[in-house]
């Protein structure tokens, strides 16, 4: 795992209460409001699980914590998407709060309804771009959310040990958490 | 002549910005290929090359192989030196707009 220069994080007291809200002018239309909504929801519980924070969401956006919005070419933040794959989404590093995902591209919830060859697992980046949201940088492990690319048509949503070991060096362990839980499921997949 | 056939390693589909960076598999240090100051760019987007003073050029250079072999220990690819066919169908990926650069890095243990 990495972090950003300086290992900037949500200065905030224990236990860290943040608040999330979309876009009203900046989203997609082929997805419901209410399938976003899910998909984000899924993607911080599963940083929820791992760290003593929480995310809420609010319909204020303006002072949301964290502001997700889908945007097209040049949206005024000097990193410009580029069409359909190539960067898919960036997010900025605490406590900045932004995380942007390229409007051209197919976002999917369901590969099963969605056919294209160039379709996006909406869940897996916005739990990867959440990472970032948090203070975690890429890292070299494959296998982790935090690595940088992903192939179309692919779902990696799960946290990893390397997720889980860098975002809790930062905040600290959600007290429910158990590190077998997770080597359960890495032992059943690496099995598989 | 025949061209090799590429359908097998790479089988990503990839979008227009780097969809002809497979023409530089197996370039290595001092080789020229038209075009490579695109993926020079590229290596300059995610952190590899430093903001260059001037344009970059078409030559695989010294400082250009230091960033490939940056390139990739981070993203845990075979360290090569030069573009062998995994290291250009990771480039040609979809991937996240931040940069690879500008963090420290930490090791776990498997």
């Amino acid at each position: 795992f990495a972090y950003f220069n300086g290992k900037p994080r949500w200065l905030r007291a224990s236990p860290l209460k943040l608040t999330y809200a979309f876009s009203l002018y900046n989203m997609i239309d082929y997805l419901s409001l209410s399938e976003i909504r899910a998909v984000f929801r899924r993607s911080f519980s599963r940083w929820e699980s791992v760290i003593p924070v929480s995310f809420t969401e609010t319909r204020d956006y303006q002072s949301a914590d964290i502001r997700i919005g889908f945007y097209l070419g040049d949206h005024g933040d000097g990193q410009p998407f580029d069409g359909v794959l190539g960067v898919l989404a960036h997010a900025f590093s605490p406590e900045n709060g932004r995380l942007h995902l390229d409007a051209a591209e197919t976002w999917a919830v369901d590969f099963q309804s969605v056919k294209s060859k160039v379709a996006v697992d909406l869940e897996s980046v916005a739990t990867h771009e959440i990472g970032h949201i948090l203070g975690l940088a890429h890292t070299s492990v494959k296998e982790a959310i935090m690595y940088p690319s992903l192939s179309p048509r692919t779902k990696k949503s799960d946290l990893k040990l390397d997720d889980v070991r860098g975002i809790q060096a930062l905040y600290g362990s959600n007290p429910n958490f158990k590190f077998s839980s997770l080597m359960e499921s890495e032992n059943s997949l690496n099995k598989a | 002549r025949t061209a090799p056939d590429l359908s097998t390693v790479i089988t990503v589909v990839h979008n227009a910005t780097w969809h002809d960076f497979d023409r530089f598999i197996d370039a290595g240090k001092g080789s020229h290929v038209n075009g490579m100051s695109e993926l020079k760019k590229y290596f300059n987007r995610f952190g590899y090359l430093p903001i260059p003073d001037k344009n970059f050029t078409d030559m695989f250079d010294a400082q250009f192989e230091s960033a490939v072999i940056l390139y990739q220990r981070n993203l845990g690819l075979p360290v090569t030196g030069f573009l062998d066919s995994d290291t250009i169908s990771t480039i040609m990926s979809p991937r996240c707009g931040m940069s690879d650069a500008s963090h420290s890095l930490h090791t776990t243990r498997h």
